[in-house]
């Protein structure tokens, strides 16, 4: 999982 | 971007814009939840803190700018311009019992303990459940106009295919959120309901009304 990804979907 | 979450995404959009269309129209509120736009209002403005701190791209900031405008634009309809149109009496649900367990669910479960994430997953939690007091109000009154009622399904939509788009996503760029994925089969579980009286009901071009 990419925890500290952005949040990209709205 | 692939064609689940566009197509959810337009689903949304038009959700939203059928709801002003009605209210704007027929110059009234009637059968619509205030309760359940306020807790959009909050869905949208907590998620999209993140417009100020982080660029994706210039599609996801003009969404969120238009989520968070149509819905306060909603509010200021039903509370200010069209308030004496506003069933008071039948938007019974309390609010507070979906708001305080999903901020302290989202205290418990999420994926960093910062103000932005905490707030981030409140409302991916507070949208799953954001629509039940408006189901509520139309098990209360018994019925929906068509115009509400394609709203409904616009809305449910948006969810059933994002729940596409993560699958898709899953095999085709091994992302996944399982906090989004959870809340995002609840909140389309909720509309299953409905989903099966606009099909059998409201496409055959009848009133959304439920058996007594």
């Amino acid at each position: 999982v990419d925890a500290d990804a952005d949040h990209d979907e709205l | 971007m692939n064609i689940f979450r566009l197509a959810g995404d337009l689903s949304h959009l038009l959700a939203i814009i059928l709801l002003l269309i009605k209210i704007w129209k027929t110059r009234s509120c009637a059968g619509i939840s205030g309760k359940s736009q306020i807790l959009f209002a909050i869905v949208y403005i907590t998620r999209y803190l993140d417009l100020v701190t982080t660029f994706i791209s210039l599609y996801n900031t003009f969404m969120k700018l238009v989520f968070i405008s149509t819905s306060v634009a909603t509010l200021y309809l039903m509370y200010v311009k069209f308030k004496a149109t506003y069933d008071h009496n039948h938007d019974s649900f309390r609010i507070e019992f979906l708001l305080i367990p999903c901020f302290v669910l989202a205290l418990l479960i999420n994926t960093a303990f910062t103000v932005v994430e905490i707030l981030w997953t409140f409302s991916i939690y507070l949208e799953a459940v954001a629509i039940l007091p408006q189901l509520f109000l139309v098990s209360k009154t018994g019925e929906a106009e068509s115009i509400t009622s394609h709203y409904l399904f616009a809305l449910g939509s948006y969810r059933a295919l994002y729940l596409l788009n993560w699958i898709y996503r899953y095999y085709a760029e091994a992302h996944y959120d399982p906090i989004a994925i959870f809340a995002g089969a609840i909140q389309t579980i909720l509309y299953c309901d409905f989903f099966y009286l606009y099909i059998t009901k409201v496409l055959k071009g009848k009133k959304l009304q439920l058996p007594a």
